[in-house]
């Protein structure tokens, strides 16, 4: 059950892969799990489908964590969802409503091989774990590949280094297996948010250049509520703004894909900290990193369903 | 020891560039150091004012340092042993499943 399962550990991939069967055998009424796909070393993409089922048309949410690798609190962040929504469900009015109008898809962990390795090699390791045949490097930056300016400004050539987008778009088949699915949903899917670390920031479009979105008014209001609602659990200051002037200029990533493909309101966390633990962040930070963001992640949801187009 | 000890002596260094001269100064030792820049995830997005953090392995702090304190950058250690950090970050539970 959600309760028997230690939340505020990190989990290795075939922990967060059994969790995720366990889940599917036993919260059939919310929850099912299917997969997408398989990554480059052969491992399934799974994705949990969470809401309540309904034969009438739904709109969804779409949340991936664990594009990069050794980003662990967001995998952790993406399971404290899962038990919160299944813990709360029928106590807590706003999250009802939630899984009763909307579905959420939640990739728990979107680069297998990467976290995989992760935990057994190397854990400051960034990239998926594909193969490069001219080179000795492996992998490419899950968070490049997308076909929205691709390697432009902000991601390299190189396949040596940390952000190199690959031999073409989509080339990694993690990336190609969201970007279907997501494509498939069409309008179906009104929000995507994908969680990373560390810097404390909520961030919307766009990161591949100095623009202002069409629909800034509401996707703006939104981070700021949210960003005051993480504020009001333990105090801790989150920035919020378009990625290309509040963190960096970069291209070929997957919330300006997912903007640009008609997803009306796509947002990428960067959760805890900002540089005192920064990739180690402690499992006691599990608890408050998680408790916060949920409640920003709710208010999100919570303000498109009532107040956005 | 989780990861065979391997990250012992790795240290976690925060930098920030007052000027453009500065800044390229860095880029260009990151390149030669081949260090793990956390952030900003690319030595591109480097320049004045930006806040990098770069993790160095224990065989590469001491020409780093030097070349910091030669070049008058001003830098604070964030994480004096990566090891230490990554060990203390688990729990029990943690780290008796690894082993």
């Amino acid at each position: 059950s959600p309760s028997e399962y230690n939340y505020e550990v990190y989990h290795s991939l075939e922990e967060i892969q059994s969790w995720m069967h366990h889940l599917n055998k036993t919260q059939s009424g919310l929850i099912r799990m299917f997969s997408i796909g398989r990554s480059y070393e052969g491992r399934p993409l799974f994705v949990l489908k969470l809401g309540r089922k309904s034969r009438a048309y739904k709109r969804a949410v779409w949340i991936d964590c664990g594009i990069h690798a050794r980003e662990w609190i967001g995998p952790a962040f993406c399971q404290w969802f899962v038990r919160e929504a299944l813990l709360t469900y029928k106590t807590d009015p706003a999250m009802r409503k939630m899984l009763n109008h909307l579905y959420f898809y939640i990739m728990p962990v979107f680069n297998v091989d990467g976290y995989h390795f992760s935990w057994t090699h190397d854990r400051f390791w960034r990239k998926t774990r594909s193969r490069n045949s001219r080179f000795r490097c492996r992998g490419v930056d899950a968070n490049r590949n997308w076909k929205v300016k691709w390697c432009d400004e902000g991601a390299s050539v190189h396949p040596c280094d940390d952000t190199y987008c690959g031999p073409f778009p989509e080339s990694e088949p993690e990336v190609k297996a969201v970007a279907n699915f997501l494509r498939k949903q069409g309008k179906r899917i009104t929000a995507y948010l994908s969680f990373h670390a560390y810097a404390q920031m909520l961030l919307y479009p766009y990161s591949y250049k100095y623009a202002t979105i069409p629909n800034f008014s509401c996707v703006e209001y939104a981070a700021y509520k949210a960003v005051k609602a993480l504020r009001s659990v333990h105090g801790v200051q989150y920035r919020y703004g378009p990625a290309s002037q509040t963190l960096y200029i970069s291209s070929g990533n997957s919330m300006d894909w997912a903007y640009k493909n008609g997803i009306p309101y796509a947002f990428a966390f960067e959760l805890r900290d900002t540089g005192h633990f920064g990739f180690l962040l402690p499992e006691m930070l599990i608890k408050p990193t998680c408790t916060e963001t949920m409640l920003a992640v709710k208010n999100i949801t919570v303000h498109l369903l009532k107040k956005c187009p | 020891h989780p990861y065979n000890n391997h990250y012992a002596g790795d240290k976690l260094i925060r930098l920030i560039p007052r000027s453009k001269e500065q800044a390229n100064a860095l880029k260009k030792i990151y390149h030669q150091l081949q260090v793990d820049l956390w952030q900003p995830s690319s030595i591109s997005c480097l320049s004045e004012e930006t806040v990098t953090d770069v993790r160095i392995p224990q065989n590469a702090s001491r020409t780093l340092l030097a070349f910091l304190q030669e070049a008058h950058i001003q830098y604070t250690i964030l994480i004096e042993d990566l090891q230490k950090a990554l060990e203390n970050g688990s729990s029990l539970q943690t780290q008796r499943k690894r082993r």
